[in-house]
């Protein structure tokens, strides 16, 4: 069966997109079979990999209506190994329309039961938020990689965060753990990016991965030309990172 | 009467918590009553200006349930012409509280009446979404300051969030303009800075502002120190900047 990890941080902009893009492309690559689900009504996964949202027929949205099975919405990718479930601006209503149904919690994850036997791993990219959305993924996960970058705000998010896991593996999802955390655009240059990242390290420390993402423009471009990383530019800092990560996730 | 202004973009890490606190700082120090309110439940805004949020006994939630009046939860801050209405991670819970409510999209204009003409300027931070938070403070503002980092992503965001302050205009708040868009993080040795700039210059030709953020390391130390820039290092290109941006504001 294959393992859920939700990529998931309230905290807006620390890589929660760009660490799902090409972390499972990276996986791909490696010839993991791998699904990535875009849960984020800005529909950044989707365009990021070159899909024209707009004109998309089906999304995660109509999954989570029920109005479509989840095999009937997956789109192909560039990548062999690579399948997307798309999202667009659609799902922005989401939110208040699932908040009377029964099941409201248990939506994505009842939807991901038929297929994920068919792939080795399954990434949902989480909106900036830590509503019903988020909690789908969480509910339906088997870990949550947490990006973070190391910046004040960055961390002061990551203690509520880790309430919400907890509470979530309380009340809806006792295998839910913590796949780790994740250093994103990190500076070597500058003070600020160590002592975050020392502050993190301290009080979880056996849960920060040894791959460190460094800020690389490469990252930021690629979407611009609807590619990961590795397609855009494989010998990029930011190619090798990701690569990095996978290979830890992997084989650690 | 004092003008409202919302800082807000659904795309995060833009820059919306950096630009509302250094704004209404910097209107302080040109000595303009300015009151800040922060509507996100991160509370970054709150613990930017050195308030430990977690020890508050009342916040903004408790004024948009109507457990409490805008007045009674006023803060004061190290600047004598700058105030703020706190937020905490209560208000993570407001988004689903508040839904069922008749006034629901009203609950902060109204709050807001009572103490709007004590103040020359409003600023709302907000959070990195479109749900009742934000539309909360679209409802009640005057304009829209909309923070925006030169990069893919960032833009693609915009039609979504113009669209929704359209929206807005038409059912909630018909006197809701555009302040104005504002380029943060902006490096301009590197070309997708460039590129996006003039993208959204072409597009939006008279509602940028002259003025554009520079990406400027003491702008992301400030908020540790629990001090506006102005505050924490008045001679860097960050406290030049939002000096400069609220003297645009100001005068033209
Ligand atoms: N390592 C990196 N180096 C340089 N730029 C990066 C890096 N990682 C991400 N970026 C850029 O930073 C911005 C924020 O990243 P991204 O959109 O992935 O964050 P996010 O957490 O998904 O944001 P949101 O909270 O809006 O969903 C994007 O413009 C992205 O291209
Ligand atoms: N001009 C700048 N130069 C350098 N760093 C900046 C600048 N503006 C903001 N930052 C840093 O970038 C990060 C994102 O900024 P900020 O938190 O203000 O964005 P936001 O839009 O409020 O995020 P959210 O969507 O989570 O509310 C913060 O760590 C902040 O300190
Ligand atoms: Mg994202
Ligand atoms: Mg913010």
């Amino acid at each position: 069966m294959g393992r859920i990890v939700s990529v998931a941080n309230q905290k807006g902009g620390v890589g929660k997109t760009t660490t799902a893009l090409n972390l499972s492309a990276s996986l791909a690559a490696a010839e993991r079979k791998t699904l990535l689900v875009d849960l984020d009504p800005q529909g950044n996964t989707t365009s990021g990999l070159g899909i024209e949202k707009d004109t998309l027929s089906s999304t995660v949205y109509d999954v989570l209506i029920g109005s479509k099975r989840l095999k009937e919405v997956v789109q192909k990718t560039a990548l062999v190994y690579l399948d997307l479930v798309p999202a667009n601006t659609q799902l922005f209503g989401a939110e208040v329309e699932l908040v009377g149904l029964e099941n409201r919690e248990r939506l994505l994850g009842d939807a991901l039961e038929e297929v994920q036997a068919a792939y080795e791993y399954v990434l949902v990219d989480c909106p900036p938020s830590l509503t019903l959305l988020t909690i789908n993924a969480l509910a339906a996960s088997d870990s949550v990689l947490i990006p973070i970058q190391c910046e004040y705000y960055a961390m002061e998010g990551l203690g509520q965060l880790l309430h919400t896991i907890r509470l979530t593996r309380e009340e809806l999802n006792s295998r839910l753990e913590i796949e780790g955390i994740l250093f994103t655009m990190f500076d070597g240059r500058n003070n600020l990016s160590h002592q975050v990242g020392e502050e993190v390290r301290k009080h979880f420390p056996d849960k920060v991965f040894e791959t460190v993402i460094p800020r690389n423009i490469k990252l930021s471009e690629s979407p611009s030309h609807g590619k990961p990383v590795i397609l855009y530019d494989i010998g990029c800092k930011g190619a090798e990172s990701y690569l990095e990560l996978a290979r830890e996730i992997l084989f650690s």
